[in-house]
């Protein structure tokens, strides 16, 4: 409005001072001209996104599937430092506010990202930082423990995303249309990839170098080929695999618990990048899951192999693991590529590794 | 932030019943809130 006034205006003195001074006048008009139009512009880009986001939500109340679709926006991702920006946000966060602005600070992130204020463990004012309110414990019985022995139990609060028997192929859907491999979500030296490729060596009755021996070389391969050839062995499916795809919202509880009794044995930190995980990103970037940051927690429970993969986000890459508070992941990298072979460690003693109950604390997700 | 689930669980005793569906259940349908304790599937306790 002020900007229409000041045109009348000057439209006003230029008409009446003979047009002598257009010139002048027409400068200025450029920074408030650059603003509107930087203005308009936003103001139509959230417009088609929410009519975007509007026709998708239809047609998903229709009951089609959503395909993948790349797009230029998620191309454009590739090329923002989202690693430093991700730290950068992590330390902006980790900021201690004065202890009067806190509950005003967290009540706002509650309202914008719908967290539920009355089941933290301490009042608002008693944590330093939205970083700390951000990974906050729950008041005791807030989360019970399905008492079925027989029940696998949700490790987070989430949304569930996809689920499902892994069949030949060993593929998961990130969305329909765009698949990737298990072993390459977790690691080509998992136990399960080495279990499967036992079964192979024992039926086809060969003598063939020892998979470990493999995966050292392949690692690479995996990271770089497209996804039609990331599956090392698609012709061995082992039964009774199933996975289960968890989505956090900003808003939700960001620890991650024990599903089972189980024992951990290995970890496996993948450094990648840090792209966006919600469900507009899950249709445009390929690999999401696959290129992330990401820690992968193996080991065997009564019934079996189980490995749970915990995957950063923009802003959320930090992932701190109470079973090993060393672990740092999202650190500063010195190497340009993305495709580093992961650091393992192998938890002690070897065989056993570090038992975990059911309900148990296991990781969580950090700013930074 | 997003977690993977990739798990064994029980399957049929009947070898070579290639058509029998695995014990395990999930307890979810995909879009489901889930929070931290609640039952993600079930098996039949042999």
């Amino acid at each position: 409005t002020s900007f229409l006034r000041k045109v009348q205006t000057t439209q006003y003195r230029a008409s009446t001072n003979g047009g002598g001074s257009s010139r002048s006048e027409g400068n200025s008009y450029l920074v408030p001209g650059a603003t509107m139009a930087t203005i308009v512009m936003l103001g139509a880009l959230h417009a088609r996104r929410l009519y975007d986001d509007k026709k998708l939500e239809e047609a998903r109340d229709k009951g089609a599937e959503l395909e993948f679709q790349p797009d230029v926006k998620a191309t454009f991702l590739r090329l923002l430092p989202l690693r430093s920006i991700s730290r950068f946000w992590g330390s902006l966060t980790g900021m201690e506010l004065p202890i009067w602005l806190r509950p005003h600070v967290y009540r706002a992130w509650a309202r914008a990202f719908h967290s539920n204020l009355e089941e933290a463990a301490k009042p608002l004012e008693e944590y330093a930082s939205l970083r700390e309110f951000f990974v906050r414990t729950l008041k005791e019985d807030c989360r019970p423990i399905h008492s079925d022995p027989c029940c696998l139990i949700s490790p987070v609060d989430g949304t569930v995303l996809r689920f499902g028997e892994l069949k030949e192929g060993m593929m998961i859907e990130q969305v329909k249309g765009f698949s990737y491999s298990v072993s390459s979500l977790l690691g080509t030296s998992s136990f399960l990839t080495v279990k499967a490729e036992e079964d192979v060596q024992q039926e086809s009755i060969v003598q063939e170098k020892t998979p470990r021996d493999g995966n050292k070389k392949s690692w690479w391969r995996i990271a770089l080929a497209s996804p039609k050839v990331r599956d090392p062995m698609p012709t061995c499916p082992m039964k009774g695999l199933f996975y289960c795809v968890l989505y956090l919202h900003p808003g939700d509880y960001h620890r991650i618990h024990s599903p089972v009794d189980w024992n951990v044995l290995a970890r496996r930190h993948f450094s990648g990048r840090l792209f966006p995980v919600n469900e507009r990103a899950t249709r445009t970037i390929g690999n999401l899951y696959v290129e992330n940051e990401r820690v992968v927690l193996e080991g065997r429970w009564e019934e079996g192999f189980m490995a749970m993969a915990a995957i950063g986000a923009t802003n959320i890459g930090s992932i701190e693991l109470f079973i090993e508070p060393a672990l740092r992941t999202n650190r500063p990298k010195k190497k340009l590529l993305h495709s580093e072979p992961p650091e393992e460690r192998i938890y002690e003693p070897e065989g056993v590794g570090v038992m975990l109950k059911k309900g148990d604390e296991i990781a969580a997700f950090n700013m930074g | 932030s997003t977690v993977v689930l990739v798990f064994q669980a029980p399957i049929p005793k009947l070898a070579g019943d290639k058509s029998a569906s695995s014990e395990f259940k999930f307890s979810v349908g995909r879009g489901d809130r889930i929070r931290v304790g609640e039952p993600l599937g079930r098996w039949c306790d042999s």
